[in-house]
C-alpha cells in the first residue's frame, strides 16, 4: 500500500 | 484482533495495574500514624521497583505511539495507548517526585546505566528498520528498547533480598504479555496473507527469552510454595 505501514498493534 | 493479542493486551494492562496498586499501597501505608506490620515492611525494605525500567518503558511508549493522533486504528487502540502512556509516565513521576513513594525507591541498588541500552537501540533502529522515516525509525527503536527494558528490573530483583509478591507478579505479567503476543504473531502469520514483520517478531522473541530464567524461578517458587528468589 502507498501509505506508510500502519502499525495496528500496541 | 485475535484472542492471543487481546489476552496479551489485558495481561499487559494487568501488569500496569499491579504496579499502580503497589504504589497505592506504599502511599496509603505511610499515611497511617502507626506503622502496621505490612507498612513497616514496605517502608523499610526497598519497593523492588526499578525506576530505570519504568523510565525506559515511558520512552518505549512515547516513541511507539507517535501516531496516536495521526493514524486512528480503533477506539480500543487509542484508549489502550492513552492508558499505557499515562500510567508509565505517572509511575515515573511517583517514584521520582512523590514524597512518600520515592522513599521506598532504592537508588543505590538500581544502578543500571540504561543510557547504554538507549543508544545501541537507536543506532540499530537507524540501520535495521522497515522504512527510513522519522516515525518508523522511532517505532523500530521502541521495539528494540522494549526488548531490553526489563534488564534493570531483573538485575535489581537479583539484588533484592525478599521480592514481594506484587513486584514478582508485575514482572511475570510483563513477560507473559509478550509471550502471548508471539502466539498472536503466529496466528496472524497463518491467517493473514503478507503479514510478515521480522523486526517485531525477533525483538519480541528476544524480549520473552530474557524472562526465561525469571519464569523458571517464578514457577518453581509457586510449585514449592516458597518465596521468589533470584540467584545473584
Amino acid at each position: 500500500p502507498l501509505t506508510a505501514e500502519v502499525h495496528d498493534e500496541l | 484482533m485475535n484472542i492471543f493479542r487481546l489476552a496479551g493486551d489485558m495481561t499487559h494492562l494487568m501488569s500496569v495495574l499491579v504496579l499502580l496498586l503497589k504504589i497505592h499501597t506504599i502511599k496509603s501505608c505511610a499515611g497511617k500514624s502507626y506503622p502496621c506490620s505490612l507498612c513497616f515492611i514496605l517502608l523499610e525494605s526497598s519497593s523492588g521497583i526499578s525506576l530505570k525500567t519504568q523510565e525506559l518503558y515511558a520512552l518505549v511508549f512515547a516513541t511507539r505511539y507517535l501516531d496516536i493522533f495521526t493514524d486512528f486504528i480503533s477506539v480500543y487502540n487509542t484508549i489502550m495507548k492513552l492508558i499505557f502512556l499515562g500510567s508509565s509516565f505517572s509511575i515515573v513521576w511517583y517514584i521520582r517526585r512523590h514524597k512518600i513513594v520515592r522513599r521506598s525507591y532504592d537508588k543505590d541498588q538500581d544502578t543500571f546505566r540504561h543510557f547504554f541500552l538507549v543508544l545501541p537501540c537507536l543506532l540499530l533502529a537507524l540501520i535495521i528498520n522497515e522504512k527510513f522515516t522519522f516515525k518508523e525509525v522511532l517505532w523500530t527503536f521502541s521495539l528494540y528498547l522494549e526488548a531490553v527494558a526489563i534488564l534493570p528490573q531483573l538485575i535489581l530483583l537479583q539484588r533484592t533480598r525478599n521480592i514481594d509478591n506484587l513486584t514478582g507478579q508485575y514482572v511475570f505479567l510483563l513477560g507473559a504479555y509478550r509471550a502471548l503476543y508471539i502466539l498472536n504473531w503466529i496466528y496472524r502469520y497463518f491467517t493473514e496473507p503478507h503479514y510478515v514483520h521480522w523486526i517485531t517478531w525477533i525483538s519480541g522473541l528476544v524480549q520473552t527469552l530474557l524472562y526465561a530464567d525469571f519464569f523458571y524461578y517464578y514457577f518453581s517458587s509457586l510449585k514449592n510454595n516458597v518465596k521468589l528468589k533470584l540467584p545473584a
